[in-house]
């Protein structure tokens, strides 16, 4: 930034480097700029500290369609249900064990739903979080069909007058037709058992994971209309760009991050904070 | 995608007879916009470019009646020359058993690629493969592990209350009285700038000096790809990588990235969440995919 006391072509070519290190999609990363670029020259600015303020803005406005993660629970709609769906390893299980200990900890009282009945230790992975944190789970054994596990779980939350389900899903690529027909049988089966839609169905995303994310969240969304997504492992150097385009084309709210694997690694999405560690 | 929008970039110009210095120009803009879309790194597309640059004007393209073909040909042929530079070989020890250990970033899928390689081994070459499980910090790893190995008849040694290091020791020596040929070690997630966690891999080469260490690298790694295997590198040094994930529809572009920059070879990819869904690298099927 210092070594530019003027803006010249060298400084937007810097930036458009720096966006494309951090994951914007090379697209993404031209319409910022000329759309800055074009303000700066109208209005004749050329001092860098406005226009660094004038790319933070933009990217602030890109990635706040109607975003943060609003936790309050609906007390009417017991028992609120939320489902994570996404690709192989990104952190399902690790986030679900963290929204259980966040929510335990304001005194929402909840119930885990153990639906990745597919891979081995899957079950065992996330009964761990479940005594750890006291927790009451549903479960079945292995290779059972997982929209009955959800069933028998929204029903024993409805018995138990639980206030929130938290339903973990196997790992699947967005490239498996099957593996995405069975998610969205798991949610009909919400939607008839409780009269609505899921109200949370979330995706996690790896940061590290490059321009891939938006066919992920493109291919789960169209098959679930998805209400929010959650980026993983923060903590990691990957920043984690590509959700400026994801953001700015399919408006579906960042909610959470997680920056760790601690079970209070996580926090509500910042735009402010995130733009900042896009510019660092 | 880059081979239509090529053909119609190109059909433009075969009209006009020859390709002007503008229109090469226009077609490797093209081509490293393709290339940073399939997650190739920055720094790695801009030198590529220059080298197909140089590589086109060198072969006459202004002079060639059929460019598009020919730059396509070029760029096919610098991502596989990258790609294909190394040996995709298994490299034995002299005297059994050959040590093997994985290691990578969190949800890579290097446990599953332990059970995947060990697998693989045993029914390729016929040795008798066995496994460790050196991840304490993953709740149920070591469950995740035996519940793989025992599915495939691969033997698997696993110890609690004991720290990878000393588990590792013990392993190696129980498996190797065992009467085992392999041994693939499978070890924790962890950030390549957490220098504790770096430390303890460190620990476990320097004290088990395996024969084999493989970075295991998602397929869907983005600009980041390249500090992480750098850092690796730096770190332990690795012997090759295995790229997971394949099946996914991502480039893969990471995959350039690494081999351009460290200059290790890709050994396997794994293609799905199968055992048998892991093969040996081949170049040729990932530059055309890199290429879309
Ligand atoms: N550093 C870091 N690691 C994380 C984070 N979130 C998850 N992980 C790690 O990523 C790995 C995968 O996490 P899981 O929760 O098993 O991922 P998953 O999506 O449930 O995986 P599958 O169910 O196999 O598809 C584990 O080693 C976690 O500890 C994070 O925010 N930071
Ligand atoms: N679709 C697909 N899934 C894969 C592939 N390889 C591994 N997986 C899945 O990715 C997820 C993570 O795999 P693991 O083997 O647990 O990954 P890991 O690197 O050991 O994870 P940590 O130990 O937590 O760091 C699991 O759901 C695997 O089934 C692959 O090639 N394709
Ligand atoms: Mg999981
Ligand atoms: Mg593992």
């Amino acid at each position: 930034w210092n070594k530019f006391k003027k803006t010249n072509q060298d400084f937007w070519e810097e930036i458009e480097e720096q966006f494309i290190l951090n994951d914007v999609s090379a697209a993404t990363a031209s319409d910022i700029i000329e759309e800055v670029k074009r303000k700066s020259l109208m209005e004749n600015i050329n001092d860098i500290e406005i226009i660094r303020h004038l790319l933070k803005e933009k990217i602030k406005n890109m990635l706040t369609p109607e975003t943060a993660g609003d936790l309050k629970i609906n007390v009417e709609d017991k028992p609120v249900v939320w489902m994570l769906v996404g690709v192989n390893g990104v952190g399902k299980t690790s986030t679900i064990a963290k929204l259980a200990n966040y929510f335990k900890n304001i005194g929402t009282s909840v119930l885990l739903t153990a639906a990745d009945t597919f891979r081995a230790a899957a079950y065992e992975q996330i009964n761990h979080f479940a005594e750890l944190l006291n927790l009451p789970i549903v479960h079945h054994q292995r290779h059972s069909d997982p929209g009955a596990v959800v069933y028998d779980s929204i029903e024993k939350a409805i018995a138990k007058n639980i206030d929130i389900v938290l339903i973990d899903t196997a790992g699947r690529m967005h490239t498996s037709y099957n593996l995405m027909e069975e998610l969205k049988k798991i949610k009909k089966v919400i939607n008839k058992k409780i009269n609505r839609e899921p109200d949370e169905i979330l995706i996690v995303v790896d940061s590290t994971t490059g321009q891939n994310a938006k066919a992920q969240v493109a291919v789960f969304n169209e098959a679930l209309s998805l209400t929010g997504i959650i980026l993983t492992k923060t903590d990691g150097t990957s920043k984690g760009g590509v959700l400026l385009t994801i953001s700015n084309e399919m408006k579906i709210p960042v909610k959470f991050i997680t920056s760790g694997e601690k079970i209070d690694n996580i926090s509500n999405f910042d735009p402010a904070n995130f733009t900042e560690m896009l510019f660092s | 995608f880059l081979s239509s929008k090529f053909e119609d970039l190109f059909y433009k110009i075969r009209n006009r007879g020859r390709l002007s210095p503008g229109d090469l120009d226009e077609a490797l803009r093209e081509i490293r916009l393709a290339l940073l879309e399939a997650d190739v790194n920055f720094k790695v597309v801009k030198e590529f470019i220059e080298r197909v640059r140089t590589n086109a004007l060198g072969q006459n393209i202004l002079e060639s009646l059929s460019p598009s073909q020919q730059v396509i040909k070029i760029v096919n042929e610098e991502i596989i020359k990258i790609l294909g530079s190394g040996s995709t070989d298994i490299i034995f020890a002299g005297r059994p058993p050959t040590i093997f250990m994985l290691a990578g970033l969190q949800g890579t899928g290097k446990t599953t690629a332990t059970i995947k390689l060990a697998n693989f081994i045993k029914n390729k070459y016929s040795r008798r493969t066995s496994v460790i499980a050196a991840d304490i910090y993953r709740p149920a790893a070591s469950i995740q592990l035996n519940d793989l190995a025992k599915h495939s008849g691969i033997e698997v040694f696993t110890a609690s209350g004991k720290k990878p290091l000393e588990i590792v020791l013990e392993g190696v020596d129980s498996l190797k009285k065992g009467g085992n040929d392999v041994i693939i070690i499978d070890t924790a997630g962890r950030l390549q700038v957490d220098v504790e966690m770096m430390q303890e891999l460190k620990d476990i080469k320097k004290h088990i000096k395996p024969h084999q260490v493989y970075l295991v690298l998602d397929a869907m790694t983005g600009q980041e790809a390249v500090n992480i295997a750098e850092k690796f590198n730096s770190e332990i040094e690795f012997d090759g990588i295995i790229l997971t994930k394949i099946d996914s529809d991502t480039r893969g572009g990471a995959a350039l990235s690494i081999n351009h920059v460290t200059k290790k070879p890709i050994k396997f990819i794994s293609t799905g969440e199968k055992t048998d869904e892991f093969e040996v690298f081949h170049a040729d099927r990932i530059a055309s995919r890199i290429l879309g």
